[in-house]
């Protein structure tokens, strides 16, 4: 007999077994529909065209599974407790909330109980003020250089609004204080009208 | 510094450094990768006016002169390390896109994994010192991902040892590659190969279109740009039509696959090895979905950082906008995301090199495998990564529409990574193909190995939902 498995939705680990469970449903499901669309019909190429749409399903969550896999595997690299602490924060949020987003999928395959979705609805808004007091370190770890993000709005010292008005007072239509098409065109209906 | 910045940063629980060694892979290499980038960032030649600010013409010409530049100071550097190129690279570029991107990429790639010894011996020396400056023109008008469906043939003459080089409708014209407009001298051609009658599928050709020295089309040639785009204002992205062609019988890529001066064909050992390029692509754009939507999260989380609107508590000052739970639940799974998928890009990479290396020693076993996970998660990343950017460009109002804001640049650079180098859809339903075929495997009995080796349990699978 198969060793029934529990969800813990406070263990990455365990939110793998899960979402590699819902891979394998899928894979599943779409293979026995594409095999009931061969007895129904003898074109293999007609066969995967109706089935296509479930294809497409299990191969994105064969995806979805390896990256919450590869996330979890990453965090056992980590050995500084802090880092540690707020990446194991942001593979929760991932992986949760990608559960959210698919709740038919785990209810469905019986991985998770309508209970266990509610609470990951409430641990995906916990998640959220959790990671709040460190998302501006969060992104400033991506170390990009002002230069290279290229964005006023994103600047490492957040002096947007200043920064907006020189970058728009560069703009080429700001050349002249009055642009050629008012002579050329304005005035000249006005002097008609 | 702004001071909601400096208060948001006061009060983090981890030092970001730390974070940047890892995604670096080693403080080392976080050292290394400011000094490349300082080289750029301080170097005046590279100070330009905002792009933005400029017609598609001067767009294309700043482009040119700066890929010019960094040829020239990547060599007085000595900076030969791809993952060093990058770095200084990416520096140069920020959001935009190089003309010359794809002769570094999949042209110079393309010559090092298919040609025979003796082709590298005459194309690598003149394409690494740019005498050769080369594009890769696959796709065309009327065909793209289907590559079985491509119309541009070459037809092998025995009596002049030469491939007749021919686009035959419209249709069958080369368009969208980069690079392929004004740029380029060359290009790697993918054309259907017929010998003795018969047709032998596709096949790789290197084809001069641009006489060397005056860069004017060859006679037979027609080349040139397809016009502007939704973005990628900087890259000429060219149409080229041969009508009857000639190219020498050593232009066709013969590592693999071989034609006889009599015209005799000699089958590759598997039909996969052409697609080690697209593999190789593939992989790249898993972690460029991670580096765009970085680079959008750390726009939109900085900036509704320093945003105030609105109120939380009547009377109360207008909070950051950070503070809004929704506008939270709109940036933080996405910023999990990105790092997520900068993982996921680190792993691909490395498995690229590692079954690279096995398939130079013949080991082709883990080929498909490879080639159904690069195009799985390359379609599952852009997808996920596209819709991603377009989140954080609405959450940051009407500024995010903004030009200075810099998230439409991210977008129109990296949306045409969903449909180039395999449609979406299209890689997922080849993800699928080897993933039913494990499946069939499994339900016969065998075992499976690698990344879908939960298939080998699916009988024994259980989960029981507990009470809560």
């Amino acid at each position: 007999a198969a060793r029934p498995t529990t969800v813990h939705i406070n263990d990455p680990a365990s939110l793998v077994e899960a979402y590699k469970l819902r891979a394998s449903r899928l894979v599943e499901a779409a293979a026995k529909n594409l095999k009931a669309e061969l007895n129904r019909r003898k074109s293999q190429e007609d066969a995967w065209n109706r089935t296509s749409v479930d294809l497409v399903r299990a191969s994105e969550a064969h995806c979805h599974y390896v990256v919450v896999k590869l996330f979890t595997t990453q965090l056992s690299e980590i050995n500084d407790a802090a880092v540690h602490a707020v990446m194991n924060n942001l593979c929760l949020l991932y992986a949760l909330y990608g559960i959210s987003k698919h709740t038919g999928d785990f209810l469905q395959a019986g991985i998770l109980t309508d209970a266990q979705v509610t609470q990951v609805y409430q641990r995906v808004k916990e998640l959220l003020t959790a990671i709040r007091p460190n998302a501006v370190a969060l992104v400033d770890a991506f170390d990009f250089h002002d230069n290279h993000l290229g964005s006023v709005l994103g600047r490492y010292d957040g002096n947007i609004y200043e920064n907006m008005f020189e970058w728009a007072k560069k703009s080429p239509l700001n050349k002249t204080e009055v642009h050629e098409s008012f002579h050329k065109h304005l005035k000249p209906m006005q002097a008609k009208l | 510094m702004n001071k909601d910045l400096r208060r948001e940063r006061d009060s983090a629980s981890f030092n970001p450094e730390l974070l940047t060694h890892i995604l670096d892979g080693g403080a080392e290499r976080t050292r290394r990768r400011r000094e490349i980038e300082a080289l750029v960032l301080n170097d005046p030649d590279f100070q330009h006016e905002d792009l933005n600010f400029l017609s598609r013409s001067q767009r294309y010409e700043e482009a040119i002169r700066k890929s010019a530049l960094m040829v020239v100071k990547l060599r007085e550097y000595g900076i030969a390390d791809p993952d060093e190129i990058y770095w200084f690279k990416r520096t140069c570029q920020g959001s935009f896109a190089e003309p010359i991107g794809l002769h570094f990429s999949m042209f110079t790639n393309t010559l090092q994994n298919q040609c025979s010894l003796a082709q590298q011996d005459k194309w690598l020396p003149p394409t690494y010192g740019l005498q050769i400056i080369g594009t890769y023109a696959q796709t065309e008008m009327g065909h793209g991902t289907h590559l079985r469906g491509l119309e541009t043939t070459a037809t092998y003459d025995p009596t002049t040892q030469e491939f007749i080089l021919n686009s035959p409708t419209v249709t069958s014209i080369k368009w969208w590659p980069g690079g392929l407009g004004k740029t380029s001298n060359h290009a790697i051609v993918l054309a259907q190969l017929y010998t003795q009658g018969q047709c032998k599928g596709l096949h790789a050709f290197i084809v001069p279109i641009r006489q060397l020295g005056t860069h004017e089309p060859l006679p037979g040639i027609t080349v040139g740009d397809i016009g502007p785009k939704f973005g990628y204002d900087e890259m000429d992205n060219g149409y080229l039509k041969m009508d009857n062609f000639r190219i020498p019988r050593e232009n066709m890529l013969m590592k693999y696959a071989k034609v006889e001066p009599d015209g005799t064909y000699v089958k590759p050992v598997s039909d996969k090895l052409t697609y080690g390029t697209m593999v190789f692509i593939r992989s790249l754009i898993v972690g460029d979905s991670a580096r765009s939507l970085s680079r959008a999260c750390t726009i939109a989380i900085r900036y509704s950082s320093v945003r105030h609107q609105s109120e939380l508590k009547p009377g109360d000052p207008e909070p950051q906008i950070l503070d809004y739970q929704t506008q939270q639940y709109k940036l933080f799974p996405l910023l999990a995301t990105a790092y997520a998928f900068h993982f996921v890009g680190a792993y691909m990479k490395k498995t690229y090199h590692r079954i690279t290396g096995d398939i130079n020693q013949g080991d082709l076993s883990q080929l498909p495998e490879l080639h159904a996970l690069t195009a799985g998660l390359k379609a599952f990343t852009s997808w996920t990564a596209n819709a991603g950017i377009e989140e954080c460009r609405m959450a940051c109002g009407g500024h995010g529409y903004s030009r200075c804001s810099g998230l439409p640049d991210i977008y129109v650079t990296f949306t045409p990574s969903c449909t180039y180098e395999g449609e979406n859809t299209v890689m997922m339903l080849q993800t699928a193909r080897f993933l039913i075929k494990s499946y069939t495997q499994v339900s016969s009995g065998q075992l499976v190995s690698g990344m879908v080796s939960y298939l080998n349990d699916l009988s024994g699978q259980h989960i029981q939902p507990q009470q809560v």
